[in-house]
């Protein structure tokens, strides 16, 4: 780890933006909650935007795929042209092909990875429940999907707070479900929009920060 | 700055991080 230190804005130039994979190991630790809920709102936000100019969905296959810009927005770049992978194998769960529900499950898993960077096999980050719960329905939309559940039945135990009542999730199905549950997660909901883009912006330009700072100490 | 802090616990085989880890 560490040995091979990615080296944003290498083409010369300013640079716009930064892939998760960046963020992760130029600070070497995970992404707290903030900016996961954050990350989660804006991707889907663009990603919304990116399905009504009928672009083709594509998988999250690594969190060097997400990109965080400067100005906040956060995108889902095809694969190939970030981590350096071969192109995915065509119809598999490759690209064009992929339901949003699809989409939403591997953006899930990769934000829970990027939550549990760093953490050893054995090891477990403890989540706050709304977070967790967000993950688990977007990780296992197509579960839920096919079993066509009403959300939660007994899967979750722990749960028995009115408050907890209250956000309890149903099963998500579009880039707007997670939206609304980002948004929920908020004191005020109509301030989701500029609240997750500050808080990408500031992710973004702290990274370029440290990335500076480590590139000088160099 | 961008310090993170969290609390970690032992692995379980019906937390998250299981499932999460047989879907990949």
């Amino acid at each position: 780890e560490g040995e091979e230190t990615p080296e944003p804005g290498a083409a010369g130039g300013p640079q716009d933006s930064l892939s998760l994979e960046e963020i992760l190991r130029l600070y070497n630790q995970p992404i707290n909650e903030e900016q996961a809920w954050a990350v989660c709102y804006q991707c889907c936000g663009s990603l919304r935007a990116a399905a009504a100019r009928r672009q083709p969905r594509r998988r999250a296959r690594s969190a060097a795929q997400v990109r965080v810009w400067r100005d906040g927005a956060v995108t889902l770049a095809p694969a190939a042209a970030d981590a350096g992978e071969p192109p995915p194998a065509a119809g598999k769960l490759g690209y064009s092909h992929c339901t949003e529900t699809e989409v939403i499950e591997s953006l899930g898993i990769i934000i829970y990875k990027a939550l549990d960077y760093g953490l050893k096999e054995n090891e477990e980050r403890e989540l706050s429940p709304p977070l967790e719960q967000l993950i688990d329905h977007m990780a296992n939309t197509v579960e839920a999907d096919g079993s066509n559940d009403e959300g939660y039945e007994a899967a979750d135990e722990g749960l028995e707070d009115e408050d907890d009542e209250k956000r309890k999730v149903s099963a998500i199905r579009s880039y707007r479900d997670v939206m609304k549950l980002c948004a929920a997660h908020l004191p005020t909901e109509s301030e989701a929009p500029n609240h997750y883009q500050a808080v990408c912006r500031a992710l973004f330009a702290e990274t370029m920060e440290l990335h500076t700072f480590l590139t000088k100490i160099k | 700055k961008g310090k993170s802090l969290y609390k970690i616990k032992p692995r379980h085989d019906s937390g998250i991080k299981a499932k999460i880890s047989m879907k990949t």
